[in-house]
């Protein structure tokens, strides 16, 4: 069965996107198979990729909406080893319709649990900032929630509700679910980010994964070329590090 | 009465409330009365100003869920002239409850008509990065809408849903919705943010406010010391783009 992650931190901007397509590319690149799911209806992830949301009809909302079955609404993408289940502006409806109706919260994971099990290592979830039906059916079906945290005021404050929703998933709908947070767009140069760095580190440090994603302008350009940090720009910073960073993810499930 | 802007985009980390705060602040410091409104339950504009959004008793949401009114939950500030109206994790309940009650667009609109004519000049309305009851009730209560655009890939994509949601805003709800958008966190240095700079004053000038906010780590800093930036670096380059933008609202409504 594939190792479920899913990337979430409903304060905005802080590199969930970047995090979740990073990771699958460098997976990809180590010879695992990875599913990607762009669970957030401004589809960053699947423009990320050089995909048109307007114009895809085979996307996250008919699993969700429909009856289709995730491996439907997949497709490949350039890498080899990647592929991702599309988002759409429709998924905002998915939100709306299913809110309230009988455990909503698991529709996701029933659609996990029909793959066939052997046809992905690792499946990322990329979340929208906010904690609606669509990131309770991603937190309810992950193993790991990776939670990006930029060394920024607002970010580190808003730590504290996202792991208190961690602890209501894990009495609600998902008791197995682990969490780990990784620092994002670290700038060294910035007094606050040292201080808020130092301030984590002291607290908090069994919930950090070793590596820390410093600021590197590639990661910024990245997307509007249409290419995941591997292929853009593979010697950078940036690479190095997400490259780090998968390879912690190994120690999890499997 | 008021002139009412609500600031909003739903792509997260654009700079929505550190607008909201350095707007307000800047107006404060022009001699005018200003009520800000913290419409995200992550009450980053509330932290920003040194409370505390999990002790405080007297907030938004209990003028959206109880009777009370706007002027028995606002609190001054220590800069004079600017009032909030703090926000609480108890926000997140205002959208789900009050999703699908008849009219529930114009509750924000009524209680912003039974405020005193002459207490404000001016109202902000920052706003959470989500389409959600309390967002539709900003802009659905604003007669300006101001869009932080960050000049990044993503955020120029996201630029399309937004003014599609202001389409139907004003189809719907709030036929004199007006909007601008001004550029956020600009760095001259980095090319994605040239290239993205030149596309928009080359297809949407007549949209764009005349100043540019360019990235400044004081902005960055000033949260984390409860001060906007007029009272924590009043002469850096942050606090001089945020007051020439202050003066481009003059020539909207009053
Ligand atoms: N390490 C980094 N160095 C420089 N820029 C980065 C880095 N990581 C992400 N970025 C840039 O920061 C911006 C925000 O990142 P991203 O969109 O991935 O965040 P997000 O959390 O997914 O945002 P949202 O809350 O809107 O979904 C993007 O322009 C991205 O390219
Ligand atoms: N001009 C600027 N220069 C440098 N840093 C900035 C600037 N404007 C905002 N920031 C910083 O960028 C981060 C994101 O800004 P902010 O939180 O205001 O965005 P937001 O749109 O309100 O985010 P959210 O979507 O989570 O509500 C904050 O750390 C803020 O201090
Ligand atoms: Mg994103
Ligand atoms: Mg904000």
């Amino acid at each position: 069965h594939p190792f479920i992650i899913a990337v979430c931190n409903h304060k905005g901007g802080v590199a969930k996107t970047t995090t979740c397509l990073s990771l699958g590319a460098c997976l990809a690149e180590m010879g695992f198979s990875v599913l990607m799911i762009d669970l957030d209806p401004q589809a960053h992830l699947t423009l990320s990729l050089g995909l048109n949301p307007e114009t895809l009809h085979r996307t996250g909302s008919d699993a969700f909406l429909a009856n289709n079955s995730l491996i439907s609404v997949s497709r490949e993408t350039d890498i080899l080893g990647l592929d991702i289940v599309p988002a759409s502006p429709q998924l905002a409806l998915v939100d709306k319709i299913m809110y309230g109706r009988d455990a909503y919260e698991y529709h996701l994971k029933r659609r996990l649990n029909a793959l066939d099990a052997n046809l992905y290592d690792y499946v990322l979830i990329d979340c929208a900032p906010a904690f609606g039906t669509l990131t309770l059916n991603a937190l309810t079906a992950a193993e790991l929630l990776i939670i990006p945290v930029q060394c920024e005021y607002y970010a580190a404050k808003s730590l504290r509700s996202i792991l208190n929703l961690t602890k209501l998933i894990r009495r609600k709908t998902n008791a197995d679910l682990n969490y780990q947070i990784v620092m994002t767009m670290y700038d060294r140069r910035n007094r606050i980010c040292r201080i808020i760095r130092d301030q984590m580190e002291s607290s908090i440090s069994h919930l950090l994964f070793n590596t820390v994603i410093e600021v590197d302008t590639k990661l910024r350009e990245s997307p509007a070329y249409a290419q995941p940090i591997t292929r853009y720009a593979p010697e950078t910073r940036g690479a190095q590090q997400y490259r780090a960073l998968a390879k912690e993810l190994l120690h999890f499930g499997k």
